[in-house]
């Protein structure tokens, strides 16, 4: 049975897409079987996945054009739905259909045997797909930057949450706040840090991991490889690394 | 009769927000009357330019609920037309007016004898406000990070800025792609800038000055300050009142 876990936060450039594959990649080395799903129309996390474009994608999926295994792509141990550009116009088609919300998850629970994990990289949005990947989803992660006092955008992410969960998805947990890109000990960044881990609405939610800046995380991505494959010995494969096996030890697995 | 710019990119994080309050306070230093328009339903642009919420902004203006008098907000010589989290209902009811691309031009319009630059921040998306920004400006800035050489996201920008140029705003211009967030001298970021730079399309359309990484940038968001308010003599404030200068001598003013 599938742990669907979607990585979330409309602020952009929070690292989702870099954590998508790169804890995907981990919980892979340590022998899960993963699956990642591409639910933006720009595509970071596909073009970094595999070399040139695909005709049919997550957005081909959900409104019936395709089915699973002419979408499906596999490499090593790691498994992907792509997306393509036309996801764009698809989240139009999408919003109009009745019982929209649902339509991401009807096609994941397919593979609900197929796979150990099934990581959702989310647009920076709270539209419809990412809605798509809450009612989808058992937990969602939302990374983000310690960049202000405020977590303005937190409370919405929340808000939009604890909707999703009432209206669609009771079972809809947060598995952690995870801090990324994460300065080496300035005191701004260790002040934001402790502002939210004494915030009484956040206690015990945030992930004990915490990933810091990496230039290798970045160039990484530009290479089309995993942290693990392009730099092994570095922060960045270390933090992610740290990440897998806390959230393994939280379900219980190894 | 007012330069209006906007910053615009998809791509989460690229340091728009952080462009246009910088730019902006530069160019206000450099006594040009400035109007900051924060486009992103997710306010964070004028959370940095105040304290408080607002009752009334750009979405509220657009579809005629208010008056300019009622939004418009000024600090200094920098003046704001704040954004309002029900930007993002707005944004639905915009998309189903006739000529919805034309509602900023027609609010800018009013002021365009009272400011000489308008610096729009525009969401990480090309939809309905993001248009709307390119369909009101005069010319564009696209921040970006060295982070790749694919420049995937910009092929697709341009393809969009020439559309709406073509049928929409013939004067549309670009300004230039700004380097943002540079890692000091590493062998990436210069490949990335070489692979830009020989770059056919791109000839001539990359600004002089750098954006280099630097925590002031961010921390000074955080305490609700222009990088020159909060940290004067920064790697920030040089490069800010750098591009404030090549733009002004572009423009053929001091
Ligand atoms: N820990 C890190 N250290 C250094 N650079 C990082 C780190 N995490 C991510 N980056 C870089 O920051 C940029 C943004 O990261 P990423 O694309 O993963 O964010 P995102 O939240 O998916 O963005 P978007 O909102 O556009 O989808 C990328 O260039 C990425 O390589
Ligand atoms: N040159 C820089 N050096 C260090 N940090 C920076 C720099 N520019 C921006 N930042 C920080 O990076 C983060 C993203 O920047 P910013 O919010 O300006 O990007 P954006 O493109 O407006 O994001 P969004 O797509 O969510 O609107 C912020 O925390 C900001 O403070
Ligand atoms: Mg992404
Ligand atoms: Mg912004």
């Amino acid at each position: 049975m599938a742990n669907i876990i979607s990585v979330i936060n409309n602020k952009g450039g929070t690292g989702k897409t870099t954590t998508v594959l790169n804890l995907g990649a981990a919980l892979a080395k340590r022998k899960q079987r993963v699956l990642l799903v591409d639910l933006d129309s720009q595509g970071n996390l596909t073009s970094t996945f595999q070399s040139g474009t695909n005709d049919m994608g997550i957005g081909e999926l959900l409104v019936g054009n395709c089915s699973m295994d002419d979408v499906l792509k596999t490499n090593g141990n790691l498994s992907l739905i792509p997306s393509t550009d036309k996801l764009l116009d698809f989240e139009f088609q999408i919003n109009n259909e009745p019982g929209r919300e649902y339509m991401l998850r009807e096609q994941l629970e397919k593979l609900a045997d197929d796979f150990d994990f099934i990581l959702i990289d989310c647009p920076p949005s709270l539209g419809t797909l990412s809605i798509n990947s809450l009612v989808a989803a058992n937990s969602f992660i939302v990374p983000m930057q310690a960049e202000n006092f405020a977590f303005i955008g937190l409370d919405r992410i929340m808000l939009i949450t604890e909707k999703v969960k009432k209206r669609m998805n009771p079972s809809l947990e947060l598995d952690g706040i995870l801090f990324v890109k994460l300065a080496p000990r300035t005191k701004f960044s260790q002040a934001v840090i402790s502002n939210l881990t004494n915030n009484q609405n956040f206690q015990g939610k945030l992930f004990n991991t915490y990933i810091r800046q990496d230039i290798a995380l970045m160039e990484s991505g530009a290479f089309k490889q995993t942290i693990f494959e392009y730099a092994p010995r570095s922060r960045g494969s270390h933090d992610y690394m740290d990440l897998a096996k806390e959230i393994l030890k939280r379900y219980g697995k190894k």
